[in-house]
């Protein structure tokens, strides 16, 4: 573990419950694709799965633990309990564009050709753009309020960490994960447009507005 | 390949 990575890890943990909090305190799903947190909840079903077979530490299985449960209760307070809040006219982006590359991407891009390593890739591939329903739905919307900005950053910045991460731990390991790398690196490209907004708008004070 | 290293990152 470095410093790098656990910044990251904190950062993910601050972008989940920044979600949950803003939903469940607002009672509202508003602006909030429901689609993008589906995928996240597959990308961490599908990668965590060896969460009851490989014991690596108890800050890895919480984490994992965490992530699952977060996902899975951010997806229920959108589709069931507060539905209603729900803007699914907005939510349009069709997630089979995404999953289906990813699950190619899997079969080509793996380490090994077990079940836990294709679910693994898969998952990888599936991370990197499973966000973009969400932005997509912040064009369509023409603005975030500042709460859904703040996920974002957090949420863009986890693996952004982790890139810086992964270049530490390639000059003091010699750890080097290509697919991770590479996914990780689309992953970060996709927010670089949010990133700017970001700082010009929601730091100055105004509201994130996505010029039409 | 990474398979054999244990996976240790989330």
């Amino acid at each position: 573990m470095n410093l790098f990575r656990l910044m990251g890890d904190v950062s993910h943990v601050l972008a989940v419950f920044i979600l949950l909090a803003k939903i469940w305190r607002t009672r509202s799903a508003a602006g909030i694709s429901g689609r993008s947190q589906i995928l996240f909840t597959i990308v961490y079903l599908a990668r965590y799965m060896d969460l009851f077979f490989s014991f690596i530490s108890l800050y890895n299985t919480v984490m994992k633990l965490l992530f699952i449960s977060a996902s899975c209760a951010t997806v229920y307070l959108i589709y069931f309990k507060f539905r209603a809040t729900y803007d699914g006219n907005h939510d349009t982006f069709r997630i089979e564009f995404v999953l289906v590359p990813s699950l190619l991407l899997a079969f080509i891009f793996h380490y090994s050709m077990s079940f836990f390593e294709l679910a693994w890739s898969f998952s990888i591939f599936l991370e990197a753009v499973a966000i973009l329903p969400q932005l997509f739905m912040v064009t369509k919307t023409g603005e975030a309020e500042n709460i859904t900005s703040h996920y974002l950053f957090a949420l863009g910045s986890y693996r952004a960490l982790y890139i810086l991460n992964w270049i530490y731990r390639y000059y003091t390991e010699g750890h080097f994960d290509p697919i991770a790398v590479c996914a990780g690196i689309v992953q970060t490209i996709l927010y670089c447009d949010f990133f700017y907004l970001y700082v010009t708008k929601v730091l100055q004070g105004r509201k994130l507005q996505v010029l039409p | 390949g990474l398979s054999k290293k244990v996976k240790d990152e989330l």
